[in-house]
């Protein structure tokens, strides 16, 4: 069974799996103490008590102490939390970046420091309301009596006024999308000796937990034919986050699914005769947000904006469906008995010259004969 | 009755060979 349509068939919200997101992914890392034993891919490997693997950075003697861990998980998750296992102390003052637009740009995340306001211009425990629910906040680092196997979690909806109706929450949505993380350790726990300083960084296990964003249109991620990661969307979606509907499902406006609505979209009703139709938002308003749909390129000689009537010069063939590819016929109104070249649309009938009649006008009527004037084809017998 | 047809070799097309049809 798919998991995004219940067992009559009708859509219903799906979300992949929640998975360490960071598990394999290669980190960049700006020191690296050089060793086998402190390779980088330690950080993102298996995470085994038994037996942990570091990645060390160079031993810094002078400032800056900054190192920088950047993970690309190369595609947008909605992340719920970010954690370092340290194989060393924790350090005094840290700061967690993330990019939505594959490290072209960063904002903070969150920040850790014994002293916010003078390492990140940044308040302690600011209050968080609705207001200011997608700002960074500056936390006190924690340090255990374990220095050696000292943790660091960091929950990116802790605290949140939003987080309990976070499928309806935009800006919380939007909080949580990252395709990069990056870890900027600036500040290792000075030792009290400074005759001597030595610092250095090592890290066990970089987690990156959440779910592969695909807007409650997919229920998992696969490689594409270029080997990148997408969503292997439902509900007439397509995009790398199912973030638009599939081409001809315009009816309605893209919208992500939630728990009550799957919001699927939905095809265009163009009785057979288009392929192709856009989204209008008036035409959608007026119809009580139910449909907005406009079909293009109307075939079959048919017009509307759901190809429902026939075009001018052609009429309704009411044997046969609308959906029919002959459902139009066309007028074939007589070259001089008829005004015109159209006909109605329902019946057919052309509009026919004075004392002419006949569907398409080609006879002259009763009391009336043939006259050799194209104007008046037929005149009244005397 | 079936009334007759307008037969196009009947009509006079001389002042109106703008509105004559191809085939007639």
């Amino acid at each position: 069974t798919d998991p995004c349509y219940s067992e009559s068939g009708s859509a219903r919200y799906c979300i992949p799996e929640f998975v360490n997101a960071a598990f394999g992914q290669e980190v960049t890392v700006s020191s690296s103490c050089g060793h086998r034993s402190c390779d980088r891919t330690h950080l993102t490997d298996l995470n085994s008590a038994q037996n942990r693997t570091c990645w060390q950075s160079e031993t810094l003697r002078t400032m800056p102490y900054n190192v920088t861990l950047t993970i690309s998980l190369g595609k947008k998750f909605e992340i719920t939390y970010v954690s370092l296992q340290f194989c060393s102390e924790k350090p005094d003052s840290m700061a967690i970046y993330k990019s939505m637009d594959y490290g072209r740009s960063w904002m903070p995340f969150q920040f850790y420091s014994s002293q916010c306001r003078r390492v990140y211009d940044c308040p302690n425990r600011a209050e968080l309301t609705k207001l200011n629910e997608q700002e960074p906040l500056c936390m006190e680092m924690l340090h255990s009596a374990d220095i050696n196997n000292a943790f660091l979690v960091f929950s990116t909806l802790e605290g949140r006024p939003s987080r309990s109706n976070f499928v309806s929450s935009p800006v919380l949505q939007d909080w949580v999308t990252v395709t990069d993380i990056r870890v900027i350790f600036n500040r290792p726990k000075m030792s009290k000796d400074m005759r001597e300083p030595a610092y250095f960084y090592a890290v066990s296990d970089f987690q990156v937990g959440g779910r592969c964003k695909c807007n409650g249109h997919a229920h998992k991620c696969t490689k594409d034919k270029e080997g990148k990661m997408v969503c292997d969307c439902k509900h007439n979606t397509e995009g790398p986050e199912c973030d638009r509907c599939k081409p001809f499902h315009y009816d309605r406006p893209w919208q992500r699914a939630t728990y009550k609505e799957a919001n699927e979209c939905l095809p265009c009703n163009c009785n057979l005769h288009a392929r192709r139709c856009r989204f209008n938002m008036e035409l959608y308003k007026l119809s009580g947000r139910k449909s907005g749909g406009v079909c293009m390129n109307c075939r079959h000689n048919t017009a509307g904006r759901h190809c429902h009537y026939c075009k001018e010069g052609y009429y309704r063939d009411m044997s046969r469906p609308i959906t029919h590819r002959k459902a139009c016929i066309a007028c074939d109104c007589h070259p001089v008995g008829a005004a015109g070249k159209t006909c109605n649309q329902t019946s057919g009938q052309c509009q026919c010259k004075d004392g002419v009649t006949g569907l398409t006008c080609n006879r002259c009527a009763k009391g009336y004969q043939q006259s050799r004037s194209p104007v008046a084809p037929c005149i009244k017998i005397p | 009755e079936v009334l007759p047809t307008l037969d196009m070799a009947l009509f006079d097309w001389t002042d109106y060979e703008d509105m004559r049809p191809e085939d007639s």
